[in-house]
């Protein structure tokens, strides 16, 4: 710290371009380290310090509010055209803590960590008493509507069996009474008209995953399901992912995020944490 | 001592550093 100034850090406005600067290096970096859910968009800068680093540069010492965006963290949409999540979907608020290096010129996230939580339920009433809120991926009525969903996907698709890879979302609705659910799917080597037992599908070496939502209305004497998927093009696997096994291990910077409700049954799947997202930019195919 | 209200020359209200600006909503 420099001599004379007592505090060895320096106070600066939340909002100051630097400081700014700082903040989206963060939040992409959060973004390329995120394995599963929604990448995040910045809301605010809550508290900023800046360090004199010796010999050279200086450390933000950040603290930011994110939210959820739409795009899951395998879309390939660039950030800037992912929307926030509307507090009627029940949106969700990360809370991050991060050191970034700024050094001539160059940021460096140092140290990261995050925790995510949902609105409350209270104030999603208050702006919406009919919609639905966020529900545990191992309620009944998520875990039949995303299998009633994926059915319907394969049963319409000719080729390529695909599997489930990630709940990322889900919402009982009251009224109509309905379930709203967003998954992950991957694309198999099995065929979607000929698969016998999905178990022994596996997942393509190249991967080939898929974004789902899809609505089940439970109905007197029968229900109603509709599913739109959009299925990305395939991307090269890092050499250094390993989706069969547990989330790979991350390095000492990379964020924690909880989830807002807990996924189940899922195996981690191969994120574009090696990549940067503009690598990754491809034309969805639907 | 009476003093007029204005004359003090009392500073602008200081405007806080941080949080910075809501870029969407709060929650």
């Amino acid at each position: 710290a420099p001599h004379g100034t007592g505090q060895g850090f320096k106070e600066v406005a939340c909002d100051d371009p630097e400081v700014e600067r700082a903040a989206l290096v963060a939040v992409n970096y959060l973004n390329q380290h995120l394995l599963h859910g929604f990448r995040h968009l910045l809301n605010r800068i809550d508290k900023v310090k800046v360090w004199f680093r010796r010999p050279l540069g200086v450390v933000y010492e950040l603290e930011l509010d994110t939210l959820e965006t739409t795009c899951h963290v395998l879309d390939p949409t660039p950030l800037a055209n992912c929307s926030v999540r509307q507090l009627t979907e029940h949106a969700v608020e990360g809370d991050c803590d991060f050191h970034v290096l700024e050094q001539d010129g160059q940021f460096t996230v140092l140290y990261s960590q995050c925790h995510s939580n949902p609105d409350s339920a209270e104030d999603v009433r208050k702006v919406c008493p009919t919609c639905g809120l966020l529900t545990p991926f191992n309620d009944t009525n998520v875990v039949h509507t995303v299998k009633a969903a994926l059915d319907a996907f394969n049963a319409q698709n000719n080729g390529t069996y695909f599997k489930l890879v990630e709940i990322s979302r889900a919402q009982n609705v009251p009224l109509p009474v309905s379930t709203l659910v967003e998954f992950v799917v991957a694309a198999t080597d099995c065929t979607a008209q000929e698969v016998t037992d999905p178990a022994k599908c596996n997942l393509l070496a190249e991967k080939q995953y898929g974004f789902c939502k899809a609505n089940l209305v439970h109905k007197l004497g029968g229900e109603e399901v509709s599913v739109a998927c959009k299925v990305f093009q395939k991307q090269p696997q890092p050499a250094s992912v390993n989706t069969a096994g547990p989330a790979p291990a991350v390095d000492q910077a990379a964020p924690a995020v909880d989830q807002a409700a807990p996924a189940v049954d899922q195996a981690a799947p191969a994120g574009p944490q090696a990549d940067s997202p503009a690598s990754l930019v491809v034309g969805p195919m639907v | 001592k009476v003093v007029q209200p204005g004359s003090t020359g009392a500073a602008s209200p200081v405007v806080p550093l941080c949080p910075g600006r809501v870029r969407h909503f709060k929650i």
